[in-house]
């Protein structure tokens, strides 16, 4: 089963 | 002041068909270097950057700094109230409540004006800068589209594999399961039709369709999309604009 990763977790806050 | 005067307003209603239907709220930011935006949407997975360069626009005013806080579905309802070939120019001061929206059609001496009332949107602005990438592919976005559509029958995933000389798309779902090898080519006479893979690492990764379904929409702001990928991070979609983009950043799927 694959999950579904959100985007904040690769990108920080500018 | 802003007063940012398209040539035709498709350009911007293609824009922001290509994108409303993933985001509704959205910061356009102002500045004499055009106009940028990001958004994320609803669930967390696909982020959207626009910039429009000022060579977009046949004139381009902007004083200082502005933030227009747009309702997308407010805005395309406004878009559709102009015809394509119409000039359209936005126009704002400072502090702006309300966005101007100008339609000039030019032969007929018509002009059509609408305001769009803004609204402060509190978002975070996330740093997308700088992201090392595996492997860069640009192809026919109508191609991508395609596939993209075809494959999201079978399954709600799609897995893209990248190799030296070739580029997977693969989908198994309940039904069945489908794939689509797409190879590089150079075409002399089309160079829109042309497939080009710049490869430092092979590539496997797995998206969510549904996502994809919204990134396709963006087809029709430019014959190419340039897909650059890179194992466990966030796959960039990109079509370009005579001056300026539009980016989709989408995370992946991850084997748990």
């Amino acid at each position: 089963v694959k999950r579904q990763k959100s985007i904040a977790e690769f990108f920080g806050s500018k | 002041m802003l007063e940012a005067k398209f040539e035709e307003a498709s350009l911007f209603k293609k824009v922001i068909d290509s994108f409303k239907d993933c985001v509704q709220l959205v910061n356009f930011n102002c500045s004499e270097h055009g106009i940028a935006a990001q958004a994320v949407d609803d669930s967390r997975v696909l982020l959207v950057s626009l910039s429009i360069g000022t060579e977009s626009f046949q004139d381009f005013r902007c004083d200082r700094n502005v933030t227009l806080g747009a309702d997308l579905s407010s805005l395309s309802k406004i878009l559709r109230c102009g015809n394509n070939n119409d000039n359209l120019t936005l126009i704002a001061d400072d502090t702006p409540d309300s966005l101007l929206l100008l339609f000039e059609d030019t032969k007929k001496d018509r002009i059509s004006e609408y305001s769009l009332k803004l609204m402060d949107i509190d978002a975070d602005f996330l740093d997308i800068e700088g992201m090392q990438y595996d492997t860069t592919i640009t192809m026919p976005s109508a191609e991508f589209a395609k596939v993209v559509r075809d494959l999201n029958q079978l399954s709600d995933s799609l897995n893209i594999l990248v190799t030296k000389d070739t580029v997977k798309f693969v989908a198994e779902g309940d039904i069945g399961s489908g794939s689509v090898i797409v190879k590089p080519h150079t075409d002399m006479d089309k160079p829109d039709d042309s497939v080009k893979v710049e490869l430092d690492k092979p590539v496997d990764l797995t998206f969510g369709s549904k996502y994809l379904l919204d990134i396709i929409k963006g087809a029709g702001l430019s014959n190419q999309i340039t897909i650059k990928l890179s194992s466990e991070t966030p796959a960039l979609f990109e079509f370009g604009l005579q001056s300026g983009y539009l980016q989709f950043f989408l995370a992946p799927k991850f084997n748990e």
